[in-house]
């Protein structure tokens, strides 16, 4: 099953997320690929301990630019495997816009030759509705929305809603969105209404688990950990473990 | 003055920060324009109470798209103006790539006509080293880097400041960091941690007021209000008022 992690909005926790969800399931046996589609290459620099010396061709670069197959790596987590992104991909609109072949479908066509060796695929998407996010979705089985507390966050799900749409209608009819994931929760009146908005609006498209502000998530990053290795312990671990029961049965 | 608000990182602080320092300047008295170049829309939103009902051609993707004058509109404060964003900026990447003119320079040609009229201009700028950004920057006297803490958020900066010294070389020779703006500090050892590494990284062109994390400025945007109106002796207020201070002598 290949998952996308998504939203327009800029840090609501998509990395945070890929990177949990990811390490969460291998370290409970599954084997699992994570994409790093976000020329940033957040969760790249977290689970790769080499990244500093990979080439741009070791990188998703190659397989959207050039149609290369997907450059795999290995990760210090037995069953998580990666394929790094590069700061060049933020050139790569210019490259998926003026193609004439199906420019929505680079990922699809690389990730469909290798997706069978793993129980799961994760794609950690860009803040933008871009062709790498519709590559992205156009490779997804399913997709989740990250949602933060706070109106700017809310109202991106609107415009997100909209692509995923157009996606199924144009690239990919068996797209289906697996629910909207609300993180950093805080004890606040801002959280509440947010939360109360997103489940009058969106009611069982809800994920029930929800993820806490936890600085563990911050600290496990600066140590280039995930979560699990980090504070098996912390709020935030044993959150993306119920998360990972809800959405997976495991 | 021309001022870009910028990050590649998604979520830390670019809209609040603009929308703060514009409707904070105004309160003051400074005639204020509000550049919103990304298509989320969020400082739009907030600050234009009539957002809802505008046309595509009354945002700046007329500027952008037919090279049109900025459509100027009015806000509930009386020294601040508006040009808003749309979502349909999210694919003028395509038009600016394939353009053969100078697509860097769309919203300057235009904001040099206008300019003289405002003390401030703010450009509000998406997650993102497009040609949306670099418009900003060619257009911008002066740019601000808004930092959180963590390691994305700092790791972030050797990517844009690498954009503005390329702009600064190929569009715009004048374009100078204004400083880096920490904001949502809190009493964590991640917070310490980072402003330490960017003291120690970027020393002088620190700026010194910090911006605590403050609900307040969730709880304005979603009652589409800057902070001053919403709370001016919220923490965030008195922060940014601190900030104009600082930076603008008033
Ligand atoms: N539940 C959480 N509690 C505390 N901090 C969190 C949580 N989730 C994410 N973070 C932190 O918040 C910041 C934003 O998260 P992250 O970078 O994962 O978001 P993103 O959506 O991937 O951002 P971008 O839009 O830039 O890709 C990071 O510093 C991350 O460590
Ligand atoms: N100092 C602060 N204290 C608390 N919340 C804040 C603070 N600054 C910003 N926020 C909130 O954090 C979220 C992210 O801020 P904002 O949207 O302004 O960031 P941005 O950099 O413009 O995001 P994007 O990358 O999506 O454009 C918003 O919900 C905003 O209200
Ligand atoms: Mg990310
Ligand atoms: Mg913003």
């Amino acid at each position: 099953m290949i998952i996308a992690i998504a939203s327009q909005k800029g840090g609501v926790g998509k990395s945070s997320v890929s990177i949990s969800l990811a390490a969460g399931l291998a370290r409970k046996g599954k084997k699992i690929l994570l994409v790093d589609i976000d020329s940033q290459a957040n969760s790249s620099k977290v689970i790769l301990p080499t990244y500093q010396a990979i080439q741009p061709e070791e990188t998703i670069l190659s397989t959207i630019l050039q149609r290369s197959p997907l450059p795999v790596h290995p990760t210090r987590i037995p069953d998580l495997e990666i394929v790094p992104s590069h700061i060049l991909l933020s050139n790569t609109d210019i490259e998926l816009t003026t193609a004439i072949d199906h420019r929505e479908a680079r990922l699809k066509s690389e990730l469909d030759k290798i997706k069978d060796k793993y129980d799961f695929v994760f794609i950690d998407c860009p803040p933008a509705l871009s062709w790498l996010t519709i590559n992205a979705l156009t490779a997804a089985d399913k997709v989740i929305i990250v949602v933060s507390p706070g109106y700017f966050e809310l109202d991106s799900i609107v415009q997100i809603s909209k692509t995923i749409k157009e996606v199924r209608a144009f690239f990919n009819p068996i797209l289906e969105l697996m629910g909207f994931l609300f993180n950093m929760s805080d004890p606040t009146i801002n959280t509440e209404v947010s939360l109360q908005l997103l489940r009058q609006t969106y009611t069982d498209k809800v994920i029930k688990t929800i993820i806490p502000r936890n600085v563990d998530l911050k600290d496990a990053h600066f140590n280039k950990q995930d979560i699990f290795a980090f504070s098996p312990t912390a709020k935030a671990a044993q959150a993306f473990d119920r998360l990972i029961t809800e959405l997976f049965n495991v």
